[in-house]
């Protein structure tokens, strides 16, 4: 920015500047007093062009530092918006992974990036109990609870005990749609087998029988049947329809075993 | 004579004025460009 701010626009000694009126006692009175009329006008005008020009500078400087002016805001408000941008990623990016990664599922030490799996399985609890420990085969340590808006019940946070050589993850929560079930959403593959797999129970569909029955997990199962199985009862799962008729099934099936 | 030199008095005393409001408004922007200036830096 470059101008001169250094304008006068008051001549305070501009009335100094013109001619005196000194009383004329010779009969030549009404003659200078036409000259010094003239001789003021002059200098009015001159006064008058020295301060139109000003103006006029004055004029355009304001232009200009108006025109630099609003070009520093507009950039100013661009950085903002970005920033707030960036702010509401960070946030956001920080909320995801307090949700329920608490270190990032997929990275290896080696730092190359895998496409981390997720299901989900059902498992039948007391409503009495609240440990919201399920027996899925595998050890867990639980490093977090909190409770959200969407359940009342209270969502734990649960990593592999082999943690950090097998980074799977698992939150469990009693089920908002039938509080007799507990849901367990597993982040990650296991790198090993799961120690206590023989006494596990868990509710999973067998479609080879096309039964809606909880079927005891075997020890030694085929491992690509037991992916294609989470695979299947994953993506089933996340059809509301299905989980709603499955929890019917299951409840209708303990109903009858009670009753006999 | 003397009514042009009263017009001129008159024209020199509305520009002075018309100056003296834009010397302010000068003024005022930058002191506001500085300052958003200092903010940006």
């Amino acid at each position: 920015m470059d101008y001169d701010l250094n304008t006068n626009p008051f001549d305070l000694h501009f009335s100094g500047k013109l001619p005196k009126r000194e009383p004329s006692d010779s009969g030549s009175e009404d003659v200078m007093r036409k000259w010094f009329v003239k001789d003021e006008t002059c200098m009015l005008q001159e006064e008058l062009t020295r301060v139109n020009s000003e103006n006029k500078k004055l004029t355009e400087t304001l232009a200009r530092v108006s025109e630099k002016y609003s070009e520093l805001q507009n950039l100013f408000k661009e950085l903002q918006s970005r920033e707030n941008v960036n702010f509401c990623n960070e946030r956001k990016r920080k909320q995801d992974r307090d949700e329920f990664v608490s270190s990032p599922i997929g990275i290896s030490c080696g730092g190359t990036v895998e496409k981390s799996t997720v299901s989900t399985a059902y498992f039948h609890a007391e409503k009495s109990d609240t440990s919201l420990t399920v027996k899925d085969g595998y050890q867990w340590r639980k490093y977090g609870q909190k409770i959200t808006r969407d359940n009342p019940s209270p969502r734990a946070y649960f990593r592999c005990s082999f943690s950090p050589s097998c980074l799977v993850k698992k939150k469990v929560q009693r089920s908002a749609e039938d509080p007799s079930f507990v849901v367990a959403t597993y982040e990650g593959t296991h790198n090993h087998p799961g120690p206590n797999a023989s006494v596990s129970r868990t509710v999973k569909l067998d479609l080879v029988q096309g039964g809606l029955e909880p079927v005891e997990e075997k020890k030694g199962r085929g491992t690509i049947q037991d992916v294609l199985v989470q695979q299947m009862a994953s993506s089933l799962t996340k059809d509301p329809k299905f989980t709603a008729a499955l929890a019917a099934a299951i409840s209708g099936r303990f109903i009858e075993q009670s009753r006999t | 004579q003397d009514e042009s030199a009263s017009e001129l008095r008159e024209e020199l005393n509305r520009v002075n004025s018309e100056n003296k409001k834009l010397n302010e408004m000068l003024a005022t922007v930058h002191e506001n460009y500085c300052a958003l200036r200092h903010q940006l830096e």
